[in-house]
């Protein structure tokens, strides 16, 4: 698995 | 954050606005799934235990406390409050919940970025919110002329996944690196679902009529 971004969308 | 995520963020607070505006005025729920506004707050509870531990922006701690505390208040209204609760047509709102729930933990058990308790949770949420509109949809097509408020409210809302689709594309654009394929693919499925119901809404709006879909 590659990283995905943060958890920052709502 | 760009145009379109904020514009689709305002879009998702004024459709629950209208939603609580349209129960608070008319004190009446017809037409409104309980059982969508229950996945929603699963949805969101099970999203936003985040707030807990970690912090992005005010903005972000705010909009989900929103959608946290707004929607169990249209569930509070539905199911306890003294005038709207009797307008509630359980009869109809029929949809089983669990044949939307299961497989979405099953598959947010299989396929997620993280065997940890909050990242399955996290993507349980993302899968069930692309179905959660179903039992709300279900209960428009079984309501013969649909009020214009229900009617905006579930177009409000298709119009916020919208903005999502080209928020995406626009940080594809820019951002380097950007991803999120989970994401991604349950939202444009959750998009494609509302591709029927914008027709007969742009449809009935065009010609002046009360929305009423076909069964």
């Amino acid at each position: 698995y590659r990283e995905e971004p943060a958890h920052d969308e709502l | 954050m760009n145009i379109f995520r904020f514009a689709g963020d305002m879009t998702h607070l004024l459709s629950i606005i209208v939603l609580l505006l349209k129960i608070n005025a008319t004190k009446s729920c017809a037409g409104v799934s309980l059982k969508t506004q229950e996945l929603y707050l699963l949805v969101f509870v099970t999203r936003y235990l985040d707030l807990l531990y970690s912090y992005i922006s005010l903005y972000n701690t705010f909009m989900k406390l929103f959608f946290i505390c707004s929607s169990g208040c249209v569930i509070w209204y539905i199911r306890e409050h003294k005038t709207v609760s009797q307008t509630y047509d359980s009869a109809q709102d029929t949809f089983r919940v669990l044949f939307l729930a299961c497989p979405c933990m099953i598959l947010a058990l299989t396929v997620n970025h993280d065997f940890t308790v909050t990242e399955v949770l996290w993507t349980f949420s993302i899968y069930l919110e692309a179905v959660a509109i179903l039992p709300q949809l279900v209960l428009l097509q079984r309501t013969k002329n649909v009020d214009t408020l229900t009617g905006n409210y579930v177009f409000l809302l298709g119009g916020y996944r919208a903005l999502y689709l080209l928020n995406w594309i626009y940080r594809i654009l820019t951002e380097p690196g950007y991803r999120q394929w989970i994401v991604w693919i349950s939202g444009t499925i959750q998009t494609a679902i509302y591709c029927d119901f914008f027709y007969y809404y742009i449809k009935s709006w065009r010609n002046n009529e009360r929305l009423s879909l076909p069964s």
